[in-house]
């Protein structure tokens, strides 16, 4: 049988701009993985809204505490949240804490218990019940018996968005940015 | 209003619009669950509470609520000549439901400070533009208190302006309330993001000229007379 001495073969090498293109191609969709996942880990960030409340003994009940137009009502709740902020500020979760803010004012025996809502920054994989145990230790380093506010947190409830509005909106006078406790510019 | 800008919804929750047959007439400020806050003339002719409703929401063609009124509480010294105590409580036929869009606006304390120069919005349905007509959806505008004194001068209202009202406007006028706004609220912002009723949309000479700016009924003037008959 004849073998012809010369038989044309098709070429080995591959196509350099072949192989460039594919090489490009697999680093993008690397690059696009690594980069989504690094989102959703580090940087995909959602509020989280808790209520509490703090037991201020020493200090007395009156009428004057039932409304926020009264200015005893005004100072009080405003020396609450700075008080707050202050703790918050000054812990390892500052950069998480958004705000603070004192809804009610009631009465508790011979003490007023102030309840709070209060709003933090977390990535969404946080472990949550990790994160409210933090809060709460946090909550209880709180100095006692400065500006003679004698503060004792009693309770810390994780609550919804939705139930944080139907919190703001038995109180009166709120808009949205109140209602979503809003960062102070 | 003349020079304000559209409301969002939400934006004034306790902004009312006061119906007569099924047709805006007044604004009014929800102070409760069952009361709302408005001017005494807007029920001058209309007294009639079955004639009325009280809707929510930004829209008055597709409001968020609507309820009935029982009845309604009109000032006792209530001088329309002069606008003296021109006030009003409409009690509603059931309660409001609260919710983001729909809740109070506070009521201040009889001695609350309203500073000459401080911000406040008024909101309503009224018209644009002097005899214009109604609009269908809120508008808010953002004016300036303005002293009963510099409000009283000649070229103002003259003396008009009695110690239960209150001005409110821009020196150069161009914003202000205007035909449909009476009731509707004048408010202010307190240090804790808290929103006060100080003003009822009441009078004033045309609207938006300027030193003439709008004139309220002063609430807290009316602090008392509130609590004796709403309890609030």
């Amino acid at each position: 049988m004849y073998r012809p001495a010369r038989v044309t073969s098709a070429s080995r090498s591959l196509n350099p701009y072949l192989v460039f293109f594919a090489v490009v191609a697999v680093v993008v969709i690397l690059a696009v993985i690594i980069g989504l996942l690094v989102y959703f880990l580090a940087f995909d960030q959602k509020y989280y809204f808790y209520q509490s409340s703090i037991q201020i003994l020493g200090k007395q009940y009156s009428d004057e505490l039932s409304s926020p137009a009264t200015e005893k009502y005004r100072t009080l709740s405003g020396s609450i949240e700075s008080m707050i902020t202050k703790t918050f500020k000054e812990s390892d979760l500052k950069n998480q804490f958004i705000k603070a803010h004192v809804v009610k004012l009631r009465q508790s025996g011979n003490d007023v218990i102030a309840d709070i809502i209060m709003k933090f920054k977390f990535t969404r994989r946080i472990n949550e019940a990790s994160m409210k145990s933090r809060i709460e230790s946090i909550l209880h380093q709180m100095p006692n018996n400065s500006e003679d506010l004698d503060m004792h947190p009693t309770q810390l409830i994780p609550i919804t968005g939705q139930y944080t509005v139907q919190l703001f909106t038995r109180e009166c006078g709120v808009r949205s940015d109140l209602i979503n406790l809003s960062e102070d510019r | 209003i003349m020079g304000g800008t559209k409301a969002e919804e939400g934006d004034w929750p306790w902004q009312v619009s006061l119906q007569w047959s099924s047709s805006h007439h007044c604004g009014g400020a929800l102070i409760s669950n069952r009361y709302i806050l408005s001017a005494a003339h807007c029920f001058r002719s209309y007294s009639d509470p079955r004639q009325w409703i009280a809707t929510f929401g930004t829209s008055t063609i597709s409001p968020l609520q609507r309820v009935g009124v029982s009845s309604i509480l009109i000032h006792d010294n209530y001088k329309p000549e002069t606008h003296e105590n021109d006030i009003a409580l409409v009690q509603l036929d059931r309660e409001v439901t609260f919710n983001r869009y729909i809740h109070t606006v506070c009521l201040p304390e009889a001695n609350q400070a309203i500073s000459p120069g401080s911000t406040a919005y008024v909101t309503g349905w009224g018209s644009q533009s002097y005899s214009g007509s109604t609009v269908p959806d809120l508008k808010q505008g953002r004016v300036n208190i303005i002293s009963n004194t510099v409000c009283n001068a000649p070229a103002g209202y003259n003396g008009a302006v009695l110690s239960g009202m209150l001005c409110a406007g821009l020196p150069e006028g161009g914003v202000d309330a205007c035909q449909g706004d009476s009731g509707g609220p004048l408010v202010q912002e307190d240090s804790r993001q808290h929103w006060f009723i100080v003003g009822i949309v009441s009078w004033g000479y045309q609207c938006g000229l300027p030193d003439k700016p709008g004139v309220y009924t002063r609430v807290t003037a009316y602090r008392d007379w509130i609590t004796q008959k709403t309890g609030i």
